[in-house]
């Protein structure tokens, strides 16, 4: 996966975590201390359509038959997430039981372009 | 925008000025958050437990605490995707007691529009070490609505005492129950044969705090469509 910095311009991860002290959560989510909310961004120009991550999804192939047709006017990718993973809590509810769950999907681990 | 590039969401937040960006995002992320949780606010905790009985409980359910050191092990996740599993960790609050009898009130919260499934539940109870050998005590299980005199039991269960420590029992039909009923609190009556009375075995300290942890699984209410 392509990690952001300040220069980049093609699809990449960019890091973002929310701390949950600083937006005062942190009386009712016991752990973790905060929420590393990635997310994807930076163009997919079309001649790295696909890359990285999706190369071997059906996709792929249907973007390269499209790009061998010169079909560019009606193609666009987008800079997506490609891997994802759970963020795990331990929190209060309503009337102060402890709650242990694990959300899926919620922390991205990778971005392509589709 | 190059040509190919598109207009994607990302895109357009790339161009937003870096504190307006951030707000938005911490905003996002709460609503996601609270979201995913069925939560339309966060929780108002009017009794956190103690740290020493949280990591007790935790160190019974084998999670390992990096806070000092918690790791969560999550349940396996079912293969329904709108099928959320969870752990609800249930501290006991002291009922009245009578000389051969005391309580313990649990209290759970029903999730409206969807139903719960109780996949395991057990109560663990500190009992110091009974002056003579041998005590049978029985743990009586009872649903009632707050106020109301006539609780319904919902199951019984016996513990031998013979050493003080860590006493299990498993009461997945009574949170099931509850559960099913709504509206109602759950109190666990122990009984004690013999002249000890039972209060007396249970333990004042923070981390020996009774408390009660269920598996559940939550999926919306099933829903009816009309063809």
């Amino acid at each position: 996966a392509i990690e952001c910095n300040s220069k980049s311009r093609t699809c990449c991860r960019k890091q973002f975590f929310v701390d949950f002290k600083e937006i005062g959560w942190e009386g009712w989510i016991i752990q973790p201390e905060g929420y590393h909310m990635n997310y994807c961004t930076g163009q997919c120009p079309m001649h790295v359509a696909s890359m990285p991550g999706l190369a071997s999804s059906f996709h792929t192939a249907i973007l390269n038959l499209m790009k061998a047709n010169d079909a560019h006017a009606t193609v666009s990718s987008c800079c997506v997430p490609t891997s994802r993973r759970p963020l795990s809590l331990l929190y209060y509810n309503q009337d102060s039981n402890v709650i242990k769950t694990d959300i899926p999907d919620m922390i991205v681990d990778a971005c392509g372009c589709t | 925008a190059e040509p190919g590039a598109g207009r994607c969401p990302a895109c357009e937040m790339a161009a937003l000025d870096p504190e307006v960006q951030k707000s938005f995002l911490i905003e996002l992320a709460k609503q996601r958050i609270l979201s995913k949780l069925h939560l339309k606010e966060q929780p108002n905790v009017t009794q956190p437990v103690s740290s020493a009985g949280l990591l007790t409980a935790l160190a019974r359910l084998r999670v390992r605490s990096t806070n000092p050191s918690i790791t969560l092990e999550m349940p396996s996740r079912s293969p329904k995707t709108d099928v959320q599993e969870y752990e609800i960790l249930s501290f006991a609050e002291p009922g009245p007691s009578a000389p051969n009898r005391t309580c313990l009130h649990f209290h759970f919260t029903q999730d409206a529009g969807r139903s719960v499934q109780i996949l395991h539940a057990n109560m663990y109870v500190f009992l110091a070490a009974p002056g003579s050998p041998g005590r049978r005590l029985t743990a009586k299980l009872l649903l009632s609505e707050p106020g109301d005199a006539n609780p319904t039991l919902v199951g019984r269960r016996p513990l031998e005492v013979k050493r003080g420590g860590w006493a299990a029992v498993e009461v997945r039909a009574a949170v099931q129950s509850f559960f099913s009923r709504g509206g109602q609190r759950l109190t666990a009556e122990l009984e004690l044969e013999g002249s000890l009375e039972p209060a007396l075995l249970l333990s004042n300290s923070e981390s020996h705090r009774p408390f009660m942890v269920a598996t559940a699984r939550a999926s919306p209410r099933h829903r009816i469509r009309r063809r």
